[in-house]
């Protein structure tokens, strides 16, 4: 059965979009039918498979707007996986959606039509809790949670995250789990090693073994328009989040 | 005359509150009276300066909800400046708000009544361009645009955010004006260089001179809760934050 699994944190860049980017790109490559979704305006995952936004005959906006086309009809072939790539009118569309019936599981009715194709389905999610974010949250089986351990500010927001997945949990989507809190940019610092240990202090168990080390190569790759597996396979940042995504598998029962 | 500033990009992580802190903590310093405004619900400016959301008595939840109270009653004394704190109830209160007339002057109407006593106030808005950070445009006279100059991603967002600066200006803000582009965590990467050349050949005299390097001082000083000049004066950081209020003083005719 296929596993939907969304990649969120109100937090500005801690990774989010890298972290589904790595985690797919690696699940395509080890024969898992994989797609991915980018429910972000700034369009960074779609950016980062190397696709231009206003090159494309549709994108998330046309499959999300009441006059609506199926997800299918939007997807992009790219290294192994399909990709329903994003575009900035969808910031226009949040406004629009917000007093729709319904408005919250829009996208898990465009899933349901595709979900017998794929194995593994992850969602980026803006750096917010929007109607977008809801959305995914509704359509998920599972969340993960990426946190940048070399920021101060990684904590604050996970309780009101944690929050907004409990009412979701409650009110619309009984599925939804925390798959796992992912440490992201580690890099030596003192601040680095605070906040690790107080993010295995706080979520235990749900914390995945791998920790993400800063790496350059993560951050060239999307100028390359490929994966870290694609343009720097032998890097730690590939090897990072390559025992990520073995941890993610295992977890999700892929 | 009050001088109202905001710094603005939907793209997460670019060093938004890193830089509304150290340019308030600068300026007040400097002997101007300064209030800096926390319009994201994450409240990592509030955090920053030392202050625990949850120990407030009011914060801009209460200042922008519809029973509201005046902005004054929430302001904090830190550091030389005054604070209006963020909480995290303010993710609930943007679906309210949108419905209400006249939703995007609510946070100016507030200001008035405080112009007078401050010669300048640098609001930090979330990652997105939400009706937190269109109040914060129509309240301005001024956006800093800061870009993170180590992330490939960094040029997407703007020209979208451009197009809802000309926006504001037209329907709502005649006044609103870019005041600069700011580099930020500038790390003497090939990708930095990319970025830095990119950014000056798109934005030209936009551009403030002063490039903020990455410095390990300004990621600690949250920590601490205080600015970099309470934490680290001497450090890189504090040197590059304090020539940037600098081009900032001058550009604005503070
Ligand atoms: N482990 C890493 N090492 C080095 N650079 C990284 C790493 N992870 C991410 N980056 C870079 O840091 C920046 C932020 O990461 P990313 O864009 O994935 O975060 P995000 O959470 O998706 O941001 P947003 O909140 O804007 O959606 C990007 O430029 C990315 O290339
Ligand atoms: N020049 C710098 N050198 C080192 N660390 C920095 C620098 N500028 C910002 N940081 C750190 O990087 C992280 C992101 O910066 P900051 O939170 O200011 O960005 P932001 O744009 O406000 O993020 P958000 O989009 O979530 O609001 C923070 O942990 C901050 O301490
Ligand atoms: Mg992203
Ligand atoms: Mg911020």
């Amino acid at each position: 059965t296929c596993r939907v699994i969304s990649c969120s944190n109100m937090k500005g860049g801690t990774g989010k979009t890298t972290t589904v980017n790595s985690l797919a790109a690696h699940c395509a490559r080890k024969g898992f039918r994989v797609a991915v979704i980018d429910l972000d305006p700034q369009s960074n995952l779609t950016i980062g498979f190397g696709v231009d936004p206003q090159d494309l005959k549709g994108s998330m906006y046309d499959v999300l707007a009441p006059q609506s086309i199926p997800i299918e009809q939007v997807m992009v072939e790219k290294e192994g996986l399909f990709l329903a790539p994003a575009h900035m009118d969808m910031v226009r569309l949040e406004m629009q959606l917000v007093s729709l019936y319904g408005r919250e599981t829009i996208l898990n009715k465009k899933l349901l039509a595709i979900k017998d194709n794929y194995d593994l389905i992850i969602i980026d999610c803006p750096p917010s809790l929007n109607i977008f974010t809801i959305n995914a949250l509704c359509a998920s089986d599972y969340v993960i949670i990426p946190i940048q351990c070399s920021s101060y500010y990684a904590l604050y927001g996970i309780a009101q995250l944690l929050e907004s997945i409990n009412w979701v949990q409650q009110e619309l989507n009984p599925n939804l789990e925390v798959l796992g809190v992912a440490l992201t940019m580690e890099n030596r610092t003192r601040i680095s090693g605070q906040i690790i240990e107080e993010v295995n202090r706080q979520f235990e168990k749900l914390v995945f073994k791998t920790v993400i080390r800063q790496n350059v190569k993560l951050s060239e790759a999307p100028a390359m328009g490929t994966s870290i597996f694609g343009y720097a396979a032998s890097s730690q940042g590939a090897d990072d989040y390559a025992r990520l995504a073995e941890e993610v598998v295992k977890r999700a029962g892929l």
